[in-house]
């Protein structure tokens, strides 16, 4: 619920940037700045690449006494209200029964989404840049360790979020399925979220979330190459890739499918 | 394996482009099709739940995806389930053709001569991209029992992008209702359908990114698992 919450945010303020949804509330914790994150590289060509927030931060595995303090900038980011409207109208005869395709059975369902005003928080880069030249990391900390075991993972850090100020209640509302002629109907589940200013519930829902203030919705981050003697780079440009330098990056990747759906994989069209 | 990937990248034009592809699509479904009537009535029945509901299918998309990179996940960890969820879950995968052990650890086992298995991760991880409201259209369409039809469309299509109605086989689109469905279901997939005469225009819009393909990956493994009623 609150996955699809983040993501229908993102991709009304956000389509097609760099914003990452935060996925579970539990994440929302560990997206400190310079957090790390791992990015697991997409096994077929249309998927998205997958997140996974390391409860630790660059600064865990920089050698000794190499701590990197970060400037942290603020701003305003947006106030978020979005307003969606629901599934298609109308009933349907069918040889087996009648289906209704929406919860009325006639006319659009209307919600609203808001969050409220949302800031953001993020690295300062040319600080971060001065400050990182000449910074090692230890490849044989026990949390490196295992990023490079698994070889198909890039190492990230978290270099901006995005918070609420606000109470806000995340509520899901199930479009219920109607048994007619002895079939069922469509059934959705509608995410709605709204500023909590009164303390009000919605009472037509069957599951409600209450998040404080303030939570991280959505993050940003800058991928890492990290060299085999533990000097690292930041890569700034969306076309240079991170990862470890022992591992070649166009090297095979220890993916195991059909041979017979090969040409979808990611590897075949990147 | 390249240029074979070049060529079913979805572009703008009509929807007849993307029939290059649906051989490719149909044989990797073959491990559908050849499902014994059981098999395959037992795992549309826990598909019908999993399409809708998104939880469940972001987490199957997650746990196949572990296993493929060589990976052991286990269901336990993925906390936002409840613990109904994860059994459904474990069922699917049990059905898929996956070991599922007591403690919720899946893993995968020898692969035979047919590969159940991956014909059900290419299946899901195209599901799991589609924007929200898809699954749950797509589920409509299959109780309408449309999907068949919905397969045939890039064939049927002219280079022009025109569908003839008349065609017994287009009936579908002829029915107002039915076809608002499947119009709002192939909107979301970026493919444009609109009534033009005694025809319908079928078009790819502008950069359509990936979802024409993976709505017609999806029809497929849909219509390959419902020829149980053949």
């Amino acid at each position: 619920m609150f996955a699809k919450a983040t993501r229908n945010f993102l991709r009304d303020t956000d389509p097609g940037g760099d914003l990452i949804p935060v996925s579970s509330l539990n994440d929302s914790d560990k997206s400190q700045l310079l957090s790390l994150v791992v990015k697991k590289k997409k096994f077929w060509c249309w998927q998205r690449p997958k997140y996974q927030f390391l409860s630790a931060t660059i600064n865990d595995i920089l050698t000794e006494d190499q701590f990197l303090n970060p400037v942290v900038l603020e701003s305003d980011f947006v106030k978020y209200e979005g307003k969606f409207e629901d599934m298609v109208k109308g009933t349907i005869e069918t040889a087996l029964g009648r289906i209704t395709l929406n919860a009325g059975g006639t006319g659009l369902v209307e919600s609203q989404s808001s969050f409220g005003t949302l800031q953001k928080q993020e690295v300062d880069l040319h600080q971060l840049l001065r400050e990182s030249v000449d910074r090692m990391i230890n490849l044989k900390s026990p949390l490196l360790q295992q990023v490079l075991e698994r070889k198909n993972e890039v190492l990230c850090i978290l270099t901006q979020k995005i918070v609420t100020t606000q109470k806000c209640v995340i509520s899901e509302h199930i479009q219920i399925e109607e048994k007619c002629g002895g079939m069922v109907g469509l059934k959705t589940k509608r995410v709605k979220v709204s500023v909590s200013e009164d303390g009000n519930v919605t009472r037509d829902s069957n599951v409600v979330l209450e998040i404080p203030a303030p939570t991280t919705i959505a993050y940003g981050v800058l991928e890492l190459y990290v060299k085999q003697d533990g000097q690292f780079e930041f890569c700034l440009l969306r076309e240079k890739q991170g990862g470890f330098e022992q591992e070649s990056p166009d090297g095979p990747i220890d993916l195991d499918t059909g041979e017979l759906i090969f040409p979808f994989m990611a590897d075949c069209v990147d | 394996g390249n240029s074979k990937a070049g060529e079913l990248m979805p572009t703008e034009g009509p929807l007849s482009s993307l029939k290059h592809g649906m051989l490719l699509m149909e044989r990797n479904f073959r491990p559908f099709v050849e499902l014994s009537g059981q098999h395959q009535a037992a795992l549309w029945e826990i598909l019908w739940e999993i399409l809708v509901e998104d939880e469940l299918l972001m987490a199957l998309g997650t746990v196949l995806d572990d296993v493929f990179t060589g990976g052991s996940p286990r269901l336990t960890a993925l906390p936002e389930l409840s613990r109904g969820q994860r059994r459904r879950l474990a069922t699917f995968l049990g059905l898929a053709g996956l070991q599922v052990r007591e403690d919720l650890l899946v893993a995968r086992e020898a692969r035979g001569a047919l590969d159940l298995p991956s014909a059900v991760h290419f299946f899901i991880s195209a599901l799991a991209e589609m924007p929200d409201k898809a699954p749950a259209l797509m589920g409509s369409c299959c109780k309408l029992h449309m999907v068949p039809a919905l397969c045939h469309l890039p064939q049927a299509t002219s280079p022009d992008g025109f569908l003839a109605l008349g065609d017994p086989s287009l009936a579908v689109l002829e029915d107002a209702q039915r076809f608002e469905i499947v119009r709002e279901l192939f909107a979301l997939s970026n493919i444009s359908l609109e009534h033009a005469g005694s025809a319908v225009k079928a078009v790819i819009m502008e950069k359509p990114q990936y979802l024409p393909l993976l709505l017609y990956i999806i029809l497929n493994g849909l219509c390959a698992l419902e020829r149980r009623d053949e």
